[in-house]
């Protein structure tokens, strides 16, 4: 009755970018919630 | 800052950087496979669809509606707000398949614009959510509710063993529906009952650093959440603790410990249910190599989440690979072991 889904450990994705050198940048200027900001009249109302 | 707005949260809190467990699910007939975060701080089951040209999608398997025979097209839109990332798309039901376990009917999000770099370099496809319905942003049962209306179940329970050390013979995660596997955890369960059904939320007693009762003195709410890989508190406390294990800011937000010092570093205890759960310093602290060189990273994280019973703590993959968690839906209570 037991079922059984095994988990994967991966290496996350702040980790990927800080070994290649790519989490400052990332932070910096990958932020969705400047996206956001900038075409927040694009979306529907709500 | 996430904020509640109309009872409801506006702004889901977790961003999926940090993420590192995932497992594998089956959509639509015949089987379209994809990998997911089971993830205990949400509802929503969602999965890029095959007409989503956002860059994100190109790197992930997308879901072709029109090759499975169960596709049920529902046509209402959807939209998700990640602490780093959105995405929008629509919403579909088809046969689901999990470990083996078939669920009709399943709602589901295909979606179709995942704007920005968030989900790029994810290992996941998509999100399967496994907290209360409250939480669903997507109208329509969550995964194990289902499971439990088509009653594929046994016990309305299912519970979560994270494996930190990848090296070992055990698997590297595992989550078990329908019950628990004596053989991952030790001693017994202590059971704590949910506080507010959304998150899997419940009580916790304080957080103590090195035997001192520092934080939370009086009682809080935390949230069991397998979805993010920190321990996550308010910002003030966290500073604070940040400052007790000697862990230092960067400019990015982060907070860096000296790998050399690490055994000379504070216990950190959070007492729930009149029971500790002590995290020493090697299971607190993060270790990561950039290069030839060990970085250890703080495995505590501030995030402010006000709720009208106060301010959230998050016990995230950090705390819980250190504890089994078993989550009861038949009697609204989650349990903790020594994994």
């Amino acid at each position: 009755a037991l079922v059984r889904v095994p988990l994967k450990r991966v290496r996350s994705v702040r980790s990927q970018l800080r070994a290649d050198g790519l989490l400052q940048e990332f932070l910096t200027d990958h932020r969705p919630d400047m996206f956001s900001r900038r075409y927040a009249q694009c979306f529907p109302p709500g | 800052t996430p904020s509640l707005r109309l009872g409801r949260y506006s702004e889901k809190i977790y961003n999926y950087m940090d993420a590192q467990y995932y497992g594998e699910i089956t959509l639509g007939t015949p089987g379209q496979n994809f990998s997911v975060i089971f993830d205990t701080g949400s509802s929503d089951l969602w999965v890029p669809s095959t007409y989503c040209v956002s860059q994100a999608c190109a790197l992930h398997r997308r879901f072709r509606a029109f090759e499975s025979s169960s596709f049920r097209h529902d046509g209402r839109m959807f939209g998700i707000n990640y602490g780093s990332g959105h995405l929008l798309g629509v919403m579909a039901r088809d046969t689901l398949k999990v470990g083996g376990v078939t669920v009709l009917n399943q709602e589901f999000g295909e979606s179709v614009y995942e704007p920005g770099a968030a989900f790029v370099m994810a290992k996941f496809d998509g999100v399967l959510g496994m907290a209360y319905p409250s939480l669903a942003e997507i109208l329509g049962n969550p995964f194990f509710d289902n499971m439990m209306t088509q009653k594929t179940v046994e016990e309305k329970v299912f519970s979560f063993y994270l494996n930190r050390k990848t090296s070992s013979g055990n698997p590297q995660g595992e989550l078990l529906l329908g019950g628990t596997d004596e053989a991952l955890y030790s001693g017994p369960i202590n059971w704590l009952p949910v506080t507010a059904k959304g998150y899997w939320q419940i009580k916790m007693d304080s957080v103590a650093v090195q035997g001192m009762n520092s934080f939370c003195p009086n009682g809080c709410q935390a949230i069991v959440d397998t979805g993010t890989s920190l321990i996550a508190g308010p910002t003030n406390d966290i500073l604070s603790l940040q400052q007790l294990i000697g862990a230092s800011p960067t400019n990015i937000g982060e907070y860096l410990i000296d790998c050399v010092r690490l055994s000379s570093l504070p216990h950190v205890t959070f007492v729930l249910g009149g029971k500790e759960y002590t995290l020493t310093s090697e299971q607190y602290v993060r270790k990561e190599m950039l290069g030839d060189r060990e970085l250890c990273l703080s495995g505590f994280q501030a995030v402010d989440i006000i709720t009208p019973a106060g301010p959230l703590w998050i016990l995230g993959d950090v705390f819980l690979t250190e504890f089994y968690s078993i989550f009861d839906r038949g009697q609204d209570r989650v349990g903790l072991a020594t994994a």
